[in-house]
């Protein structure tokens, strides 16, 4: 399977060209689900809405429970999002430990988390401007990108 | 030279890759 920390360092390359008023160039940067909310606001507004986006604390410091919070919200949101609006039900083993980013800034679960807004981005309805955007990224980043892909592609082995 | 041949190749793949995707019906990534 895919590396996690690797996937996370092309991830967080990809995220960046989101352009979100929150940082995100490193793992403690999205540690706070901040960026990542925003990410998902842009992917599909009608679902990640202005008033879910209220919902996320916006200032968590080093708060470790408050950003496990927000990540606790998102996770969920994107696993209902795949299962309801993109019929493709989200496997166990993709769900990452949001524990481990919130309070250690763990870059390989934070690569799983990114992996599932990967996957929302290039099913959504504008997965084309998306799917455009990743072409136009390093080659480097598009292999690793596409490699996450496949791996969410592949169905659960037992 | 191998490796521009190596290099073109694997920019083939992805663009396959990518365009494949893009041609998916929305909500069907697999």
């Amino acid at each position: 399977s895919v590396d996690k920390a690797e996937l996370c360092g092309s991830l967080l390359t990809w995220l960046q060209t989101f352009h979100v008023p929150s940082p995100c160039a490193s793992p403690q940067d999205l540690s706070s689900g901040l960026a990542v909310a925003y990410v998902l606001n842009q992917i599909d507004s009608s679902w990640f809405t202005e008033a879910w986006l209220q919902g996320i604390s916006d200032d968590p410091g080093h708060n470790w429970r408050l950003k496990v919070g927000n990540l606790k919200t998102i996770l969920q949101s994107l696993v209902e999002y795949s299962q309801d609006v993109l019929g493709h039900p989200v496997s166990e083993q993709h769900l990452p430990d949001v524990s481990l980013i919130g309070k250690f800034s763990d870059s390989a679960e934070l690569g799983k988390l990114l992996q599932l807004v990967l996957g929302c981005a290039i099913s959504c309805e504008k997965k084309q401007e998306h799917i455009q955007r990743i072409m136009t990224l390093e080659e480097s980043v598009q292999q690793v990108v596409m490699e996450a892909i496949q791996e969410l592609m592949t169905k659960d082995t037992p | 030279d191998p490796n521009m041949k190596a290099g073109a190749t694997s920019e083939g793949v992805l663009a396959n890759f990518f365009n494949s995707l893009l041609s998916k019906k929305t909500g069907s990534p697999g």
